[in-house]
């Protein structure tokens, strides 16, 4: 199971744009 | 066509739209010390996105409690500045009663969003850091 801080890390990631 | 830092200006979600307007954004929000805004703001999406598929509860319940934990429950934090009590308080009443919704970090969201709006957002499109891209 991921720590609480890469939990975040990849949930604030998976929001972000992919590419232009 | 419109080059992109152009269509930055136009609107926040322009720019919370493209991968260099937001890596710009961030840096110039990071140099005011308020970084955590645009993370917040990004980790609410993430969350609302998670799927509701069984295997995922568990998930959600330790990312609901690590954005509370991270953002909300600092009173002096930059994004709990921001946020009206009242929405830290049903926030903090879903954690503490395991009330996992997909939508629990919304209201939370757009406070910080219309504060991006009103502030940070017109500040950047100002700042030498954007001036300089351009």
């Amino acid at each position: 199971m991921d720590s609480e801080d890469d939990l975040l890390q990849k949930c604030i990631t998976s929001a972000m744009p992919k590419q232009r | 066509p419109t080059p992109p830092y152009l269509k930055w200006a136009e609107s926040l979600h322009s720019l919370l739209d493209d991968q260099d307007g937001i890596h710009l954004f961030r840096t110039f929000l990071k140099q005011e010390e308020c970084g955590d805004l645009l993370d917040f703001w990004f980790a609410c999406s993430g969350f609302r996105k998670l799927e509701a598929n069984e295997g995922n509860e568990e998930k959600k319940v330790k990312l609901a409690k690590a954005i509370y934990k991270k953002y909300i429950l600092d009173n002096n934090g930059i994004v709990s500045r921001q946020i009206k009590p009242a929405t830290k308080s049903f926030i903090k009443d879903c954690v503490m009663k395991l009330h996992i919704d997909p939508a629990m970090f919304d209201q939370a969201q757009t406070e910080i969003q219309t504060m991006m709006e009103d502030n940070t957002y017109p500040l950047f499109l100002k700042s030498d850091i954007y001036l300089e891209y351009t």
